[in-house]
């Protein structure tokens, strides 16, 4: 196993005291390993290897008396320094704040849907209401109201009996009530179908939505580069969702995800229960990736 | 004299770059790098593509009919990857071959059987949807019976996704297993786990999990219509010897081919 490897050589490095340039070349290659088999993106481990290199350096990592905790510490700050911090859900006062779920099919979005809406009431005390967009998946309408009445949330579908999406009657709709937050729930995409992406780039232009959330699923293979850029530049994306985290992945996605969109992960999804959406913890997810 | 052409640092990563890019994992990656290091460079790309070959497993036996009516096949795999849209899809070829039933057996997840039910009316097959909250094996149970007194020829069974994490509801999975064997003893004839292809090394994992608590006899492979190569089913075939059926290139009733190596070759050097 790839990071018991880490851990020896590390061990091995402490008993030997000081670090030649070998031993840091031989610990940084290993290091890239351990990157690439957490399904971090092989570009984005490339320019990660090259900033510790730099880190260390700078440090003058082979002139250190205790250099195995320090490349240590510089390598997990490095790590949680990309992560970045959770950032809190801030609220238009008075006013409707809109947020547009988007990506990849089954990535979690109408689920999350659901846990953004319990979140709202729940920990922000406010009133949210859950707005069908997807126009594609059979029952996906039926799935966000079961998850409305679950959460004792608003319900509220755009898509018309002829399968097309009725934006100007959700707007007019919308104004009449006292919502705080609509949650609109899209279709699924594939980020290299050009037909879906100029649709998504529509509605986001009816819309004009305060937040874009790109729902990611945490198990996404070294695509998850792909699927960021791609969506990053097709929509102004503000935060990112990872979604099953509670799997068994290291989730090295989480890195490329925050190292090619530069936004926020704003939330993990931990589960499929409604209650299952926690602030994103980076110490968590390096610890996986670097475990 | 071209056993001295050493690889340089630049074209073994450039190589290791399209291998790991692929999802191939590291270990296998560099297994394969270690063996076509050993021939000269002009060879090999060429050598890599028929180690590649050499590594995916043959296509394979055709799918099992039971030697009595109903057959039945189950689908299961963690949450989002497809089972339900491919059940759809295998309704569809099946309707031509015999009489076919679904079987709604996400008994958990929203709307989970109104999405079947959904796809079973407009492929024209005949569905048995449990009731959210209900056993799970006891509406396949149900179900199986019912397909067995009514001459059904195929029963496809719907499961919820699952963590291969979540030991409870590995548990349910093997519960599942068991209890249509009261009704049909040679059931389940096929056991297909579904992977989807955009997924990293986590994918593996889960072969190797379900596999330790189920009969699973082969993988379908979806969502290869992303630029995903899903190149972790070279080590899943290399460690576990899981073969595979099927590939999933998107969302419509006819958007898949059978296995053969040369779609995944091709897709991959494509
Ligand atoms: N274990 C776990 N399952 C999750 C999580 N988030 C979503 N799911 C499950 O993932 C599956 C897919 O979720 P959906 O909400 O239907 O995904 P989607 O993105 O809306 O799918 P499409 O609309 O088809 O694109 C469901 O089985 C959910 O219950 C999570 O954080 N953990
Ligand atoms: N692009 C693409 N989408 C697919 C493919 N297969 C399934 N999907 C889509 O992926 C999403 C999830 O599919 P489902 O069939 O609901 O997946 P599932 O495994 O049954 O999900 P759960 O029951 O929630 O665990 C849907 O939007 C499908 O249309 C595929 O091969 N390509
Ligand atoms: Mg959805
Ligand atoms: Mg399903």
């Amino acid at each position: 196993d790839l990071s018991d490897k880490l851990v020896n050589m590390l061990n091995s490095l402490r008993k030997k005291g000081k670090l030649t340039k070998e031993d840091i070349d031989k610990f940084l290659k290993n290091l890239k390993m351990v990157l690439l088999a957490s399904d971090v993106g092989f570009d984005v481990v490339r320019v990660f290897i090259k900033d510790v290199r730099k880190k260390l350096e700078e440090a003058n990592i082979e002139k250190s008396i205790s250099p195995v905790d320090q490349l240590t510490k510089i390598v997990y700050d490095e790590m949680r320094e990309i992560l970045g911090q959770p950032v809190p859900l801030k609220l238009k006062p008075g006013k409707l704040t809109q947020i547009l779920l988007v990506g990849l099919q089954g990535s979690g979005k109408t689920t999350t849907a659901g846990k953004l809406a319990y979140y709202i009431k729940k920990k922000l005390r406010k009133s949210p209401i859950l707005v069908a967009a997807d126009t594609y998946r059979p029952a996906a309408a039926q799935q966000l109201r079961t998850l409305a009445n679950e959460v004792d949330a608003g319900f509220y579908s755009m898509v018309k009996e002829d399968g097309t999406l009725d934006i100007d009657g959700y707007k007019k709709f919308i104004r009449g009530t006292l919502y705080d937050v609509a949650i609109i729930d899209s279709a699924g995409r594939m980020h290299v179908d050009e037909e879906l992406m100029e649709e998504i780039k529509q509605l986001h232009e009816a819309l004009q939505p305060d937040y874009v959330f790109l729902v990611a699923d945490a198990m996404l293979g070294q695509e998850a580069v792909d699927i960021a850029d791609a969506f990053h530049k097709a929509l102004p994306i503000s935060g990112v969702i990872l979604t099953k985290v509670d799997g068994d992945t290291r989730g090295g996605a989480a890195l490329s995800l925050r190292y090619v969109t530069g936004v926020p992960i704003y939330f993990m999804g931990m589960g499929e229960k409604v209650d299952a959406l926690e602030p994103f913890d980076p110490d968590e997810i390096s610890a996986r990736i670097l475990d | 004299f071209s056993s001295i052409q050493v690889m340089s640092e630049d074209e073994r990563d450039e190589l290791l770059a399209f291998l790991i890019k692929a999802d191939f994992g590291v270990m296998l990656a560099e297994e394969l790098l270690d063996i076509v290091e050993e021939y000269p460079p002009e060879e090999r790309e060429m050598r890599l593509r028929t180690l590649l070959a050499s590594y995916l497993p043959p296509k394979p036996e055709p799918i099992k009919i039971a030697s009595e009516p109903p057959t039945v096949y189950y689908f299961f795999g963690v949450n989002g990857v497809g089972k339900t849209t491919t059940i759809a899809k295998f309704a569809h070829i099946l309707k031509k071959r015999g009489k076919v039933m679904v079987i709604g057996a996400d008994t958990f997840r929203a709307a989970a059987t109104d999405q079947l039910g959904l796809w079973a009316e407009k492929v024209g097959v005949d569905a048995h949807l449990g009731e959210r909250g209900a056993d799970p094996s006891s509406v396949i149970y149900t179900g199986v019976e019912k397909a067995k007194a009514r001459g059904y020829d195929f029963v496809l069974v719907d499961t919820a996704g699952r963590m291969s994490t979540k030991k409870n509801l590995i548990e349910e999975l093997k519960k599942m297993e068991r209890v249509v064997k009261k009704v049909v003893p040679d059931a389940p004839h096929e056991s297909f786990l579904v992977l989807d292809a955009t997924q990293g090394q986590a994918a593996f994992r889960q072969a190797k999990t379900f596999m330790e608590a189920v009969q699973v006899t082969r993988i379908i492979l979806t969502k290869l219509d992303s630029t995903a190569k899903g190149g972790f089913i070279f080590s899943i075939w290399k460690e576990l010897g899981l073969p595979i059926a099927f590939l999933s290139f998107g969302q419509e009733l006819d958007d898949w081919v059978e296995y053969s190596p040369s779609v995944i070759l091709d897709n991959l050097f494509g």
